[in-house]
C-alpha cells in the first residue's frame, strides 16, 4: 500500500 | 502598533473558516508587506500558507514585525459576529497580549469590537522551495470541491493523473471504483467554467482525500483553484484571493513503500 509521506521529508524548517 | 482595515471583511471570515478544521492554533505574522500565516496540521502531512498583501487593505499600518498567536476556533467565533458586509479592522499594540477586531456596518450605524487573547504558539516555519511543476491544472473551485466530495464516497485516496487529454481523478474502495476526467476547455463561453491544463510532462500522484476535501473549504474565496503537481512532490492547491494574495495548501503524496 502507498505510504503517506510527511511534509518535512520535502520542506526544511527555516 | 499594528492596524489593518479590510473593507471586504467577510474575506477574513472565509479564510478562517477554510483553515480552522485543519489547523487549531496558528501564528499570524504581520509586517509592512502584509498579513501572513503558515501552519501545518498536527500530522505534518499538510500545510496552509495565507498571504494578504498590505496594499489589499484600505488601511494598513505595522510599525514593527509581530507574530500574533491565535486559536482559530475562537477567532472563527468572533468573526461569526461580523455582518457579511461589515468592514473589519484589526488592532494590536506592539507588546500587547490581545488583538481587537472592530466590525462596522456599511451604514456605520452599528459598530462592535471584540478582544481576543493572544497565545504563545511556538510554530516552526518551513521553507517552501520554488518548484518547476510538471503540470498545473486550473479548474472551477466548485468543480474541484464536487470531485473531492464525490470521490470521498468511493474511497479514501485519489490518484490524480494529468495528461495532455485532461486530468483524471480516480478512487477505489469497498463500494467500487470511480474515475472523473476533466478536460481542458479554455473556450468555455463562461470564464468561470474554464479548465486549463499547463502540462510539461504527464504526472500521476496519490493523495489522501480527507485533506483535499478540507482544502475545498476555501471554495468561497475564489472562482478557480489550481493544482500544481510534480513527480513524488507535494501538490500545491492554490486559491488566488483577488487583489489581495492567496490561500495555498500543500499536501504530501502517498508513495509506494
Amino acid at each position: 500500500a502507498d505510504k503517506q509521506r510527511n511534509l518535512k521529508d520535502y520542506f526544511n524548517t527555516v | 502598533m499594528f492596524e489593518a482595515r479590510l473593507v471586504q471583511g467577510n474575506l477574513l471570515k472565509k479564510v478562517v473558516d477554510a483553515v480552522k478544521d485543519l489547523v487549531t492554533d496558528a501564528n499570524f505574522d504581520c509586517s509592512s508587506s502584509g498579513f501572513t500565516l503558515q501552519a501545518m496540521d498536527n500530522s505534518h502531512v499538510s500545510l496552509v500558507s495565507l498571504s494578504l498583501r498590505s496594499d489589499g487593505f484600505e488601511h494598513f499600518r505595522c510599525d514593527r514585525n509581530m507574530s500574533m498567536g491565535m486559536s482559530l476556533g475562537n477567532l472563527a467565533k468572533i468573526l461569526k459576529c461580523a455582518g457579511n458586509d461589515d468592514i473589519v479592522t484589526m488592532k494590536a499594540a506592539d507588546d500587547g497580549d490581545t488583538v481587537t477586531f472592530m466590525f462596522e456596518s456599511p451604514k456605520e450605524d452599528r459598530v462592535s469590537d471584540f478582544e481576543l487573547k493572544l497565545m504563545d504558539i511556538d510554530s516552526e516555519h518551513l521553507g517552501i522551495p520554488d518548484t518547476d511543476y510538471a503540470a498545473t491544472v486550473t479548474l472551477p473551485a466548485a468543480e474541484y470541491q464536487r470531485i473531492c466530495r464525490d470521490l470521498s464516497s468511493i474511497g479514501d485516496t485519489v490518484v490524480i493523473s494529468a495528461t495532455k487529454d485532461g486530468v483524471k481523478f480516480s478512487s477505489s474502495g469497498d463500494v467500487g471504483t470511480a474515475n472523473i476526467t476533466v478536460r481542458q476547455n479554455t473556450t468555455a463561453d463562461k470564464k468561470e467554467e474554464q479548465v486549463s491544463i499547463d502540462l510539461k510532462e504527464p504526472v500521476a500522484l496519490t493523495f489522501a482525500l480527507r485533506y483535499l476535501n478540507s482544502f475545498a473549504k476555501a471554495t468561497p474565496l475564489a472562482s478557480h483553484v489550481s493544482l500544481s503537481m510534480a513527480r513524488d512532490l507535494p501538490v500545491m492547491v492554490d486559491y488566488q484571493i483577488s487583489d489581495m494574495g492567496h490561500l495555498r495548501f500543500y499536501l504530501a503524496p502517498k508513495i509506494e513503500d
